[in-house]
């Protein structure tokens, strides 16, 4: 028996817009611990890593480690039945060919329960090592967005240099070309960029645009987003989410050739 | 001209 319970839809909500788009199909593996997705997208270039930890929900329990195949596309037009501070429960049994949710309205005057059918989904499981990177980047999610976005309008990659100045991203095209540089400023002012860097090698690698904005997608899962890099290994992208934990996205970097 | 590998390539398998 698997049953989770979140004192908000929304975060569930937030983290289905955050996969949908990059994966249709996964397993949401559940462990004593808490709930782990791993998975691809179609291409094979990039991967998300998602893991809530079973303690820091409003009640999590699961006796027996289970893998749920669910369709993404399902699972966000369900969660969109419910509203964002509905009490969300989710449950299957053993055995169970479905997941069953229940949405709790606020005043709990409202309860609604759907059934979706599990998938049977044949995953490939990565092991991911442990990495120390050469330059770790933590900044304002929105800014990380709104560089993302307007450098799509230019190009369809990017270059990202992070050395002790501090982080360039740099896109060119057939039309022109664009460059944003953030500052390595650690500041309380309210307005600054406020990013901090931890460097211990200066990096410079490309990336495919259009996976780094399916990421974005899960900025509001986080006011904040890291951007680990070292030469020649995927680039991770983490959102936190709140104590709950975390979503990371690893994207191949595009090699000269 | 970019190529770009498949995340396989630099992840084992578990």
């Amino acid at each position: 028996m698997f049953e989770a319970t979140f004192n908000q839809a929304s975060i569930l909500k937030q983290v289905l817009e955050a996969t949908k788009d990059l994966v249709n199909d996964a397993n949401w593996d559940c462990s004593a611990e808490g709930i782990a997705l791993q998975a691809m997208d179609s291409s094979h270039v990039s991967l998300v890593s998602l893991s809530l930890r079973g303690d820091e929900l409003a009640s999590y329990r699961c006796e027996n480690q289970i893998s749920l195949g669910i369709n993404m596309n399902t699972m966000t037009k369900i969660l969109k039945c419910a509203e964002n501070n509905d009490r969300t429960i989710i449950r299957a049994d053993d055995d169970a060919d479905v997941m069953v949710f229940v949405f709790e309205s606020e005043g709990r005057d409202k309860t609604s329960k759907y059934e979706m059918k599990l998938m049977d989904i044949d995953s490939e499981h990565l092991g991911i090592p442990e990495q120390e990177y050469s330059a770790t980047v933590q900044m304002s999610s929105k800014e990380f967005s709104r560089i993302v976005r307007d450098l799509s309008t230019i190009g369809e990659n990017v270059e990202i240099t992070v050395d002790k100045e501090g982080i360039t991203f740099g896109a060119k095209g057939e039309s022109g070309s664009g460059t944003v540089s953030l500052k390595s400023n650690p500041s309380v002012d309210e307005g600054s960029s406020n990013i901090t860097i931890d460097l211990t090698d200066s990096v410079k690698l490309n990336f495919a645009l259009r996976y780094l904005t399916f990421f974005t997608k899960a900025a509001p899962l986080s006011d904040n987003v890291s951007l680990s890099l070292s030469a020649d290994v995927p680039l991770m992208v983490e959102y936190a989410i709140g104590d709950v934990g975390f979503i990371r996205y690893y994207l191949a970097p595009k090699i000269d050739d | 001209i970019y190529k770009q590998r498949s995340i396989r390539s630099y992840f084992s398998a578990a």
